[in-house]
């Protein structure tokens, strides 16, 4: 990534945007929408907040021309030139203007207005052009592909490195939310976490700390330190999708690796490891294994298991072999019966969640040591 | 046969004089500009151009040059005027 000589950037938080006037390519509605998910995108990774100005002067002013329109870079017809922006400042500073010869779309036909708004307002918070063909902020656009993330971890480098990143505590989102348009879809309400109905989709070690992911967040929390922190999974991993199925962590690594359907990724940090995501197959699972409940790894042993169902296959890392056949869990595990929705190692313990219940298993003595609630990490 | 191709390659330069004017702040001074030689400064330009936008760097128009520098891009130049 690059940023404008002298790294030009907004010294507030929240950012006025206006919309001048409207292509007739699209229904206005449209235009609102394309603009606001582009906005939305970069608040997604920062802690910047936008608002729809509809009469006054806002920092982000936005419009369609044709050929000259009053800068120094006039448009150039159908084709070339699609959009420019201008560096964070005053007057014109920020402002974005769309080249009226364009043929504006919201598909994946045509020039796609929330892909092209998207590269634009990247100018208009600090960004330049970027070298890397896959970032967004390349100058030269490719075909819009709906079903990916649109920024690139080189653009999310970009943003952060001049506006940090978003907020990931609870209280923050809260204030945050003080300056959203009333009309702004709320985030999922968070399940409490002294709920006694308390479940999670899956749960890891994660550097030094337990992560619990739960539908689009996620709780962090150190063993032995009170408080709780809770995010965004988007704001942590934007490219991933929303909801994990299964997560563990290999320390000697600091790699986690994150489980949804039947793909996976690689994390270090918040850094998804290039090449991924990748199917569940590569690891040497059966092509009728669609998605994985638990996993973790056995520190002692060096090995992973991965728990679908009643059953489990275990893959040894120091002789790379995974099991021919999957294991009865309860055979392996007794006291820990069925389907499991989350598994992580503290110490010398296997935690085992399954619904309302967390069971401590003691891997040497081989039983249930103790029942715990769920929510038992969180001192309620 | 031979005429064709010779008004496509001056479709082509002339195409490429205002991609690099327009984008990569090159501004034309004189015809010595457009000597077609290692160290000119079109050629250079050109590099400068290709090595910016991950191609092969040969200072030459070649079709991958010709194919990507005619998408449609961000109007914003790549090399601070």
């Amino acid at each position: 990534f690059s940023t404008f000589a002298g790294e030009p950037k907004w010294a507030k938080k929240v950012l006025k945007y206006r919309i001048l006037n409207y292509t007739p390519d699209l229904h206005p509605a449209d235009v609102d929408a394309a603009i606001k998910k582009a906005f939305n995108i970069w608040s997604s990774v920062t802690p910047l907040k936008f608002i729809k100005e509809e009469r006054d002067h806002a920092d982000i002013m936005i419009s369609f021309a044709a050929r000259g329109h009053n800068d120094f870079i006039p448009f150039d017809g159908p084709g070339g030139a699609v959009a420019h922006a201008y560096a964070p400042g005053r007057d014109f500073g920020g402002d974005a203007h769309f080249d009226e010869d364009e043929t504006w779309t919201i598909s994946t036909e045509g020039t796609n207005l929330f892909y092209v708004a998207l590269h634009e307002f990247g100018h208009s918070l600090g960004l330049f052009h970027s070298k890397d063909p896959e970032a967004l902020m390349y100058p030269i656009y490719r075909k819009f592909d709906p079903s990916v993330f649109p920024l690139h971890q080189d653009d999310i480098n970009g943003i952060q490195h001049l506006y940090g990143r978003s907020p990931n505590t609870y209280s923050d989102q809260r204030e945050s939310a003080e300056v959203k348009e009333p009309d702004e879809p709320k985030e999922p309400a968070l399940p409490d976490t002294c709920s006694p109905d308390l479940t999670f989709d899956a749960v890891t070690t994660f550097r030094g700390e337990i992560m619990f992911f739960k539908d689009t967040h996620f709780w962090r929390k150190h063993p032995s330190v009170r408080a709780v922190d809770v995010g965004l999974i988007s704001s942590f991993w934007p490219r991933l999708p929303p909801g994990v199925d299964a997560a563990y962590e290999v320390p000697e690594k600091d790699e986690t690796v994150l489980f949804k359907g039947n793909e996976f990724w690689v994390v270090r940090g918040d850094r998804i490891l290039p090449g991924y995501p990748q199917k569940i197959y590569v690891l040497g699972l059966p092509k009728d294994v669609t998605k994985i409940d638990a996993a973790f790894y056995n520190r002692n042993k060096g090995e992973i298991y991965f728990f679908i169902v009643d059953k489990f296959w275990s893959y040894n890392k120091r002789n790379r072999s995974m099991d021919r056949k999957p294991r009865q869990i309860r055979e392996a595990f007794p006291g820990i019966n069925g389907k499991i929705d989350a598994v992580f190692q503290h110490k010398n313990f296997f935690y085992f969640f399954h619904g309302r219940k967390q069971f401590e298993f003691d891997p040497g003595k081989k039983r249930v040591t103790r029942l715990l609630k769920t929510n038992f990490w969180f001192r309620c | 046969f031979p005429a064709d191709m010779r008004q496509k390659k001056e479709e082509g330069i002339q195409f490429i004089q205002i991609y690099l004017e327009n984008y990569y702040s090159f501004t034309k001074d004189g015809e010595s500009a457009f000597i077609w030689k290692n160290n000119s400064p079109i050629t250079k330009k050109i590099k400068e151009m290709q090595e910016f936008l991950g191609l092969e760097v040969t200072g030459k128009l070649d079709s991958n040059t010709l194919d990507l520098i005619q998408q449609p891009r961000c109007g914003f130049p790549d090399v601070a005027g």
